[in-house]
């Protein structure tokens, strides 16, 4: 469903071009779990950010779903990113005056869900974060792992087909972290498609396939007994 | 050098009181290296803002070096933290608008050191963070674990005789995460005081003492094996 060919990702730094995606040919079909792991500075982020159409290659091809992103218009990327992609950003990027329930509620806003149903959808899903007392709370009211729950959520509420999530599990302790993969691993199971950004070499071994990045190249790209 | 004694932390939420510490009694001597632990949202960066000085109990007390806190001016307050105390925060809170190089010379700007010292200084703590050729990138232009290595950097910048950091490596590879944390436990060594909150079993069993948070209340302070 996603194929990049030859892609590269030039940054115009103040030192001079930063390279950050130097050739990267990457395929994930529908309802693959793949893990992406690299060291700090690798290009894993990047990777998340032109896959999930937030962001055009520097050469190369990206094919999402048959259709080049190169050749949609900003409306229509703005559609396939809001309908069928739910992104864990890697710090979260929450709407700092909105409360927790607003921010897990917009994307329903911006594909027309009612009111009534984005609502309790929303509380639902903070619920199934252990964050229903929390729904009210400001961002800045928060804990760094229950703002990272809160962005988990919002990637969920749409019940987007892909989720791009960049170390969704960074702030959290072990025990919530593991109930946050399980729900996104079941996800999985029902077909969605999940690509997860870690550093945590146990969350990278629930994935079938592990990517492996190093200086914006795929080093590895192996299947794996998951454990 | 600190003691917290009978420390209660109430913020007035929009759902009505959060008791984020709850009777916190903690004494940490001058070259400790303590691990602070326990699930997301337990009073864990709370517990560190009230032990920077960064914000003051609701109740109870906060000795500093043998001095009360809460009988402290707002201009001594700012003074012991800038020269005394590098923190390294769970969000970063790099200024967007200055260069990596210019947010690590910043303590040292209102320390009032030169800059032709500051400068060189700075430079070698983001060398040493494996950060020299990002010098003079923004934040906006740094990986979320060079984010995190700037912001360590700028929490040595003063040379403090406390560190305070929440989650340093939670944005970074293993590889690069040990050796920031073998960077700290020289630090130690040579007289630091040292307290990291971490998610980490791992990190948290590099310390030589153990502190674990639960609803805002200690649930165990033990001497550690250290491994
Ligand atoms: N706007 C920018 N301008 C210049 N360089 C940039 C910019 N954004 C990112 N970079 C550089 O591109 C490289 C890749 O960044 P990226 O965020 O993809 O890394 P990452 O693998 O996600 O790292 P981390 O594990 O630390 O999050 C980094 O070396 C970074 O400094
Ligand atoms: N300004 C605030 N208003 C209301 N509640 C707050 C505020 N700031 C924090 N809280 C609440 O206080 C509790 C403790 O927060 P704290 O940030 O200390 O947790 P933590 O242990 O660091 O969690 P994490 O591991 O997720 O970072 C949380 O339940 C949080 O929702
Ligand atoms: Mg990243
Ligand atoms: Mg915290």
């Amino acid at each position: 469903m996603m194929a990049l060919r030859g892609v590269w990702k030039t940054y115009h730094g103040p030192a001079g071009p930063v390279h950050a995606l130097r050739g990267i040919d990457l395929t994930i079909g529908q309802g693959e779990f793949v893990a992406i792991m690299g060291p700090s500075g690798s290009g894993k982020s990047t990777l998340m950010h032109i896959l999930g159409c937030l962001d055009v290659p520097s050469r190369g091809e990206y094919v999402f779903r048959g259709r080049p992103v190169h050749g949609m218009s900003h409306a229509e990327l703005a559609a396939v990113r809001n309908r069928e992609i739910g992104f864990v950003f890697q710090n979260f990027h929450l709407l700092p005056r909105l409360s927790a329930l607003r921010n897990v509620e917009l994307p329903m806003v911006y594909a027309g869900v009612d009111r009534r149903s984005r609502r309790a959808r929303a509380l639902a899903l903070l619920k199934e974060m252990g964050l229903a007392d929390r729904a009210d709370h400001l961002p800045s009211e928060l804990s760094g792992g229950q703002r990272q729950r809160v962005a988990i959520a919002r990637a969920l509420a749409n019940r987007p087909s892909l989720i791009l999530a960049d170390e969704p599990t960074g702030a959290l302790d072990s025990a919530t972290g593991r109930d946050v993969l399980q729900l996104l691993a079941s996800l999985n199971r029902e077909g969605v498609t999940l690509v997860i950004i870690t550093h945590d070499e146990q969350v990278g071994r629930m994935a079938p396939r592990m990517v492996r990045l190093l200086d914006g190249r795929v080093v590895s790209d192996e299947r794996q007994v998951q454990g």
